[in-house]
């Protein structure tokens, strides 16, 4: 009764009915079973005061290393059928989550909808969703190359030349444009998205990606803006941006993500494109 | 129609604020308006290529098909006209689905509906398991603030479900499914659900 587990086909998910966050993965068909949490939590962004340099549209610096949590317990809904089941989570006001695990497929989908991001605490904030799996990584992980192959990235290292690391969460962020794995010496837990984002493994076992920010104040790097755009009502109704978009998360044996992530990121980037028309069946050919 | 804007907003698109994010917000909104702009041209263009191409009437002759599409843009807040309005009397709501990968995939659609008596079947009028799952107060927000703040739409009955089924649709190409109303009779389970208290 601790657990309660969805999906209607191969892959399973269990949640906490305690704390409603998810805790394991499992694909009955590969075998595959990881014990992972996932969560949203926030940077503070640098405000560039005691530390001159702001966080803003091309410069990520937050205000120290750990970021806020958002909720540590989630209410759940679970609804389930034959074709797909979904598990709905409110993690705050301005973030809420839609899990679907489908009958027929073996990832599981995650849609966000993140906003607007309150502001009125005067911090700007980025915020992140983090995927932390019991794996042994090494201080390695995958990203794409900018849409093309996958790349080896180590944390706090450069094979080029001598890092000294000034940025222990900036100085390993890599752009995300497939999506990004890590793998131990048994299985590969991959994430690939519908966006460009930014993301990381920041420590062993975990996957973050940066899904949305607001930020009061400029980097001073050119663009002379802070990063806080605003949707308006007849311009005197204004909130923040929302967003809404999907994640898609495979557990596999090591060595074989790259099938699905090969295959799943074209899908990804080219959906089906619908058209929708009122006629008589019977006379359709 | 053509893709002439589509081509010239992707073009601009190019130029390295935009791809990164760092233009002003003022050069952003244009980014995004030329998008827009260029999106819904292409889409007629599909609209009428798949007229085209469907129409067996037509013979060819493009000019002379008489089915019309729509596309919905705004799918992910749940609003689609098309799908959420009654059907007429006699008529179904048809589904084409295109493909443009070069390989055959099942996808899962996911449509707007207000009725929760609605038969699937595919273009050789076999029936398509299908699922309701009901709309979330979440989504119906973000539709209501959305069309409001973007198309001046003061959304007062947003849709009530999703209607869910699976398409199977060839490498380059297109499939075919035909929704209309069920019998009684032969309505179809909806949806178990479960809330889980904090």
């Amino acid at each position: 009764n601790e657990t309660i587990e969805i999906g209607p086909g191969n892959l399973k998910l269990s949640f906490s009915t305690t704390s409603g966050q998810l805790t394991r993965i499992f694909n009955s068909k590969t075998g595959v079973d990881i014990p992972v949490q996932q969560s949203y939590l926030w940077y503070a962004s640098s405000p560039g005061e005691a530390d001159p340099q702001a966080s803003g549209a091309y410069i990520f610096r937050p205000t120290g290393s750990l970021p806020s949590v958002v909720s540590r317990s989630v209410p759940l809904k679970i609804i389930r059928g034959p074709l797909v089941d979904e598990v709905h989570q409110q993690f705050n006001s301005w973030i809420y989550q839609i899990i679907r695990v489908y009958k027929d497929k073996d990832h599981a989908e995650f849609e966000f909808t993140i906003g607007p991001i309150p502001t009125d605490d005067s911090i700007g904030k980025e915020v992140i969703t983090r995927l932390s799996a019991n794996m042994a990584t090494d201080q390695v992980f995958y990203t794409d190359s900018n849409g093309r192959d996958f790349l080896k990235r180590v944390r706090d290292y450069r094979a080029d030349w001598p890092l000294t690391v000034t940025q222990p969460v900036a100085g390993n962020y890599y752009p995300i444009n497939l999506g990004i794995f890590i793998e131990d010496k048994k299985s590969e837990l991959s994430v690939l998205v519908d966006r460009a984002t930014g993301g990381s493994s920041i420590s062993d076992g975990e996957i973050e990606l940066m899904l949305h920010r607001r930020i009061l104040k400029d980097d001073s790097r050119g663009v002379g803006e802070p990063l806080d755009e605003i949707v308006c009502i007849n311009n005197n109704t204004c909130e923040g941006l929302t967003v809404r978009g999907n994640y898609y998360v495979s557990v596999d044996q090591l060595g074989s993500g790259a099938r699905w992530r090969r295959r799943a990121g074209q899908e990804i980037y080219s959906p089906l494109v619908l058209a929708f028309s009122h006629e008589e069946s019977e006379k359709w050919s | 129609a053509n893709t002439d804007s589509l081509g010239d907003a992707l073009g601009i698109a190019q130029h390295h604020d935009a791809v990164t994010g760092t233009a002003k917000q003022h050069t952003t909104n244009d980014y995004a308006k030329r998008l827009a702009i260029g999106s819904s041209e292409a889409e007629a263009v599909v609209d009428s290529a798949l007229s085209c191409l469907i129409d067996s009437k037509s013979n060819g002759n493009c000019t002379a098909s008489t089915l019309k599409f729509n596309q919905c843009q705004l799918l992910n807040i749940s609003y689609c006209p098309s799908t959420e309005d009654d059907v007429p009397n006699g008529k179904s709501l048809v589904v084409v689905a295109y493909n443009s990968l070069g390989w055959g995939r099942t996808d899962i659609i996911r449509i707007p509906v207000n009725d929760h008596n609605l038969v699937v079947k595919d273009s050789s009028g076999n029936v398509v398991k299908s699922q309701y799952i009901e709309m979330d107060s979440v989504t119906d927000e973000l539709r209501k603030f959305y069309l409001k703040a973007y198309l001046g739409i003061s959304d007062t009955s947003p849709a009530k479900y999703w209607l869910v089924f699976p398409a199977s649709v060839p490498p380059l190409g297109w499939s075919t499914y035909f929704i209309s109303r069920g019998t009684q009779k032969g309505r179809r389970r909806k949806f178990s659900s479960r809330d889980i208290a904090q």
